[in-house]
């Protein structure tokens, strides 16, 4: 599993 | 950007929207907490100013100044305008106990050690408690306006989905997010009592009232 690198979510 | 995450903040808009509609129809803001909608606020500033330097997409960059704005406009109507609908004597939960602990964790638990993630974490942490003042002021009152139960059923419906978009995002994408998952679950989890009431009475045409 990967952490995306910044938060893409509201 | 899959459906439940498009549904889920399309729903958090619809809240807001309500919530607004409900102030201007009513020219009243009793039974909202005044509390809770400073968190928000409180929420959005800490999580959403990196719309100045953090550029995600158009839809991203609406939302966070649709966010930020009406979450602004809000509060400002409930010191102004609308001030003397307030449930002030209602409204008693002490929000003190709910922000210290989420700074306190987000010191603890944060992606990296700066001021924009620790900002992130409490804002993660914030909103996953920021309902409380609301359900606190609507436990003491014991009863609802059938649109302010709409808003919060929409703000409920948000955070399930959210929850839906994750296992979505983690089978398609490998996407893991620890900090936003167990506070999204936490937030979630408050909502059960008020989702029983609100769909075995409101959504059957009845007044929403505690028992």
């Amino acid at each position: 599993a990967t952490k995306v690198a910044f938060h893409d979510e509201l | 950007m899959n459906i439940f995450r498009l549904v889920a903040d399309l729903l958090h808009l619809a809240s807001i929207v309500i919530l607004l509609i409900k102030m201007y129809a009513t020219n009243s803001c009793s039974g909202i907490s005044f509390k809770t909608q400073v968190l928000y606020l409180a929420v959005f500033i800490a999580r959403y100013l990196d719309v100045f330097w953090h550029f995600v997409s158009v839809y991203n960059t609406f939302m966070k100044v649709f966010f930020i704005a009406t979450a602004s406009g809000v509060v400002w109507a409930m010191l102004g305008p609308l001030k003397d609908s307030r449930s002030k004597s209602l409204d008693t939960f002490r929000w003190e106990f709910i922000v210290a602990p989420s700074a306190l964790l987000a010191i603890i638990f944060h992606d990296r050690f700066t001021v924009t993630e620790i900002f992130w974490s409490f804002s993660v942490f914030l909103e996953a408690v920021a309902i409380l003042p609301q359900l606190h002021l609507l436990q003491q009152s014991g009863e609802a306006e059938t649109i302010t139960t709409h808003y919060l059923a929409a703000l409920g419906g948000y955070r399930a989905l959210y929850l839906v978009n994750w296992i979505y995002r983690y089978f398609t994408e490998g996407y893991v997010d620890v900090i936003a998952w167990c506070a999204g679950l936490v937030q979630t989890a408050l909502y059960c009592d008020f989702f029983y009431v609100y769909f075995t009475r409101v959504l059957q045409g009845r007044r929403f009232a505690l028992p």
